[in-house]
């Protein structure tokens, strides 16, 4: 995977690269 | 170096993430307000309608009773006139 | 190493400070949601205070014109018991 890359706990959304909110939601990724 | 670099990106964008976020705290507690003081209306309006909907009973009592008094007036007054015409033939 | 320590330490704090102001964000938008059904039931009591203010003005009305209908026969009532009085009289 890529690095850093972080599944969105609410909607699920897979973020690709370190990002602090996810793309679909804005939602902040709790507890990295 | 690469990680430093990609470290400082997501702090810029953590920060600009932190602004947005208190931008739209700061507007969802300015709708509350306004809420708040629209729901302060309610118990107004509550009583409003209940002091209406007292008056209205009230005046329909009355209204019933005038209704039996006019009613009770004019059998009188029918027994007058009847009394009345016979009084006067005889 | 220490500045990317100190990067990585701002960045857990800054991304900590994302997620407390997302749950405030989440109550909020929930309190929202309860004014906003409260919000919709003051049409239906505006409606409710119209309603029975026409009620009772038409109540009212209608007592006031009864009263003076009571009234008028009261008055033919008099005239006539004093005819007759006075036929009886004679």
């Amino acid at each position: 995977p890529l690095r850093g890359a972080w599944a969105c706990q609410t909607c699920t959304f897979l973020n690709a690269g370190p990002t602090v909110l996810c793309a679909v939601c804005e939602r902040p990724l709790a507890g990295r | 170096e690469l990680h430093l670099e990609e470290l400082q990106q997501q702090l810029q964008q953590a920060e600009e993430a932190l602004v947005a976020k208190q931008e739209l705290i700061d507007k969802l507690k300015e709708d509350m307000e306004q809420h708040k003081a629209m729901l302060e209306t309610i118990p107004v309006l509550k009583a409003q309608a209940d002091i209406y909907k007292a008056d209205f009973l009230a005046e329909r009592e009355a209204r019933e009773k005038l209704h039996e008094q006019r009613e009770d007036l004019k059998e009188q007054f029918e027994q007058l006139r009847r009394d009345y015409d016979k009084l006067k033939a005889d």
